[in-house]
C-alpha cells in the first residue's frame, strides 16, 4: 500500500509540475513530502512561484493564484487515471479575466482528448464552449433546460450568452 | 466514448423532465443562482452509480426524490438515463450505445436498467470499471474540493490523493 | 457565561431574519439550537426558505444561495456590535447577477451608516461604489496604486471599471 | 468615524508606499489576481492591533515583511499608517484626526504610535475599544468565512458566533 501510494504520489507531482505551467504560462510548482516521515501518514506539501514571484507554500498565494495553482492539481490527479469526460463545476469563481482566459486554453486543449462538461457564471469561460445550455427555474423550485447550441454558430453565441446570466 | 444525452425527472428539482443532448469537446451549463445546475450534475453522478449521499450534498439518497414546493405535491420517484457513445467499444459491451437508467422510490426500492434491460446496480459498475467512471467520482472537479486541497487541513488533502491511488 | 451566550445568540436570531430578507428580497431563515442541548454545546442549525421554494437545511441549498445566506448572517453578526466601519473580500464571487443586484442594494443601504471598503472583481458591485481604487503589479511581486476616484464623475465610471478587470 | 487614508511601506506587496485616501460611503478595491488587494485588507488590520498571523495569512509575524522578489532585496520593516477622522469624538481622544502607525522590524522589535508619538499596543487597543475594532475583526467579511460559517463543521460555525459573544 505504501508502495502503491508512492508510485501515484509521483505521478501526481509529475502531472503537476506540468499543469502548473501550462495554467499558468510560466512559474513552476512542487509537490513533496518531509521525507523522514512516513509515506502514508506525512502532510502533503503545496509550493507554487507564480512568474517572477518567489517559491512560497500555496497558503500565502491570493486567493485566485490558489485557486488556480488548486485547479492545476486537482487536473494532476485527474489524469493519472483520464476518464472520457470531466465537470467542472464553477471552479472558475475566483479567477480573473487573465487567469480565465489561461484556464479556458488548458481546457479546450484537454476537450481534444476528453468531454468536458462546464458549469459557469463566468461570460469568457461560457464563450469557450462550442455548446451552451441555459438552466432556468420560471417556477420557483422547478428547473427548465433552455437550450442554446452555439457551435458554428458564433452569431448567435453573444446575445445568449447575455441572456443567461 | 463520450455522453450523448442526459434525461431526468422526479430527481432534485426536475419536477419536469429534463432532456439535455451533449456533444463532444466542452459544454457549457449556464443560469442564476439555485436554478439547477448543480443538479445537473448530481444526476449524471447518480445515474454513473453514486452511492454516497453527501457527495450529492443530500443527507440520505431519498432527499433526491423532488420534494415538491409551495405549488407543487413531492413526486413518488426519482429517474435519471444517460446515454453513451460506445462506437469505439470502451465499454465491455458489443451496443455502440447504452443507455444507464436509475430509479429510486419513496419507498426506498431502487430499479437499474442497460439499454432498457433490467439489471443489477453491480452491472453498471461493472461495465464502467475500467473507464475510471467507476465509484470515485474523480472525474468531477467543483468548488469544494480546490478548497479541501488548499485547506489547511492535511487531513483533507490527503484524502484527495488516496482516491485515486 | 451561558446566559451571556444566549443573549448574544438571540440578537444575532433577530437580526439574522430580517438580514436574510434584505438580501432575498423575501422568503425567511431562522437560526436554532435544539432546545434539549447545552447553549455553549449544542450544534447551531441554520434554515432558509428562498422566496417560492421549501425551508430547508443551508446544506441543500445551491451554493449561491448558501453564500448569500451566510453573508446575511454574518452581517447579522456585525450587526450586533457593528464597527464605524466594514471591509468585505470578494464575498460576492458566488453570485449571478440578480443576487449582485441585491447584495449591492442592501450594501448600499447600510452604507448610510458605515463606511464600506470593498475588495471585488465583480462589474456589478464596482458600480455601486462611490471611489473606485485600482491595484496593479506591473512588476511582478510590487503592488502599486491606480486611483481612480468616480465619486460625483458617473461619465468616467464605466471606462475605469473595464481597465481594471 | 471614519477612515481617511492607509498608508504603507515594506508591508507584504508594498515595497514602493502605497497611498490611499478613503471617503465615506462604498469604496471598491479592484485589481487582477494576486496584485495585492487582500493584502490591503491584511494592512488595514495590522495598523488596527490585529495579533494572529493565521489571521493575515501568515505563518508568523515577520512574513508580513517585504521578503523581496525575483528582482528586488527583501526589506528590513513593515510599516502602515491608518487615519481615522474623529470629530464626532467617538474615539477617547481630543484630536479631531488620529494617525496610528505601527513598524515591524526584522528584529522583531516593534514600535507603535499615535499622531508620530511613540506609545504602546495597548494604548491603541484602549483606543479603539469602544468600537468594535479591538482585537477582532469582526468587521471584516472574507469568503474563508463564508465557508467556515456554512461548513458542516459544528465547531468552525460555533466559533463566528462565539467570538461576537
Ligand atoms: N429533492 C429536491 N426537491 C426539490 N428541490 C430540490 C431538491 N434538491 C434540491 N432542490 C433545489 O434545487 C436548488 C439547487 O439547485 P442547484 O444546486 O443545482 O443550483 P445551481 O444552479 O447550482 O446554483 P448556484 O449557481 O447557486 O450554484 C435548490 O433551490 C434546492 O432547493
Ligand atoms: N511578505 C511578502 N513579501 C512579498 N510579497 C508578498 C508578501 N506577502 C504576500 N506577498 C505577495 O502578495 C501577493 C498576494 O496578494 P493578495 O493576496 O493581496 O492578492 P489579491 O489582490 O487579493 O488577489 P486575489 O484576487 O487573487 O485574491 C502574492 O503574490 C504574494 O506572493
Ligand atoms: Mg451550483
Ligand atoms: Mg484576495
Amino acid at each position: 500500500a505504501r508502495q502503491r501510494f508512492l508510485n501515484t504520489f509521483g505521478r501526481i507531482r509529475e502531472n503537476f509540475q506540468n499543469t502548473f505551467q501550462e495554467f499558468f504560462e510560466g512559474g513552476e510548482a512542487d509537490l513533496t513530502m518531509p521525507p523522514e516521515e512516513d509515506p502514508l501518514e506525512a502532510p502533503i506539501i503545496i509550493t507554487a512561484r507564480p512568474w517572477g514571484k518567489r517559491l512560497q507554500s500555496i497558503n500565502l498565494l491570493s486567493g485566485g493564484e490558489r485557486a488556480l495553482t488548486a485547479i492545476a492539481l486537482l487536473f494532476a490527479i485527474y489524469l493519472v487515471k483520464p476518464s472520457p469526460f470531466c465537470v467542472l463545476d464553477e471552479v472558475d469563481a475566483p479567477l480573473d479575466d487573465a487567469n480565465i482566459a489561461r484556464f479556458v486554453k488548458v481546457i479546450q486543449k484537454f476537450s481534444k482528448q476528453s468531454q468536458f462538461i462546464v458549469v459557469t457564471h463566468n461570460k469568457g469561460t461560457m464563450e469557450s464552449g462550442e455548446t451552451l445550455h441555459g438552466v432556468t427555474m420560471e417556477e420557483p423550485g422547478v428547473s427548465r433546460l433552455v437550450s442554446v447550441k452555439i457551435s458554428s454558430d458564433s452569431e448567435n453565441q453573444v446575445d445568449s450568452v447575455d441572456a443567461f446570466t | 466514448m463520450y455522453l450523448t444525452r442526459l434525461q431526468a425527472l422526479g430527481f432534485k428539482s426536475f419536477a419536469q423532465k429534463l432532456d439535455m443532448p451533449l456533444q463532444k469537446g466542452i459544454t457549457c451549463v449556464v443560469g442564476p443562482n439555485g436554478c439547477g445546475k448543480s443538479n445537473v450534475v448530481d444526476a449524471l453522478r447518480w445515474a454513473l452509480g453514486e452511492q454516497r449521499p453527501r457527495s450529492l450534498r443530500s443527507g440520505s439518497m431519498g432527499d433526491v426524490i423532488f420534494s415538491g414546493t409551495r405549488s407543487r405535491k413531492p413526486l413518488g420517484m426519482a429517474e435519471v438515463s444517460l446515454t453513451l457513445d460506445n462506437s469505439q467499444k470502451i465499454l465491455p459491451t458489443e451496443f455502440s450505445e447504452v443507455t444507464i437508467t436509475r430509479r429510486l422510490f419513496r419507498s426506498g426500492e431502487s430499479d437499474y436498467l442497460l439499454n432498457k434491460i433490467p439489471c443489477r446496480l453491480k452491472d453498471i459498475q461493472n461495465l464502467l470499471m475500467d473507464t475510471g467512471l467507476g465509484t470515485q467520482s474523480s472525474y468531477v472537479i467543483e468548488q469544494g474540493m480546490v478548497d479541501e486541497i488548499i485547506s489547511d487541513n492535511a487531513e483533507e488533502r490527503r484524502r484527495c490523493f488516496e482516491e485515486a491511488a
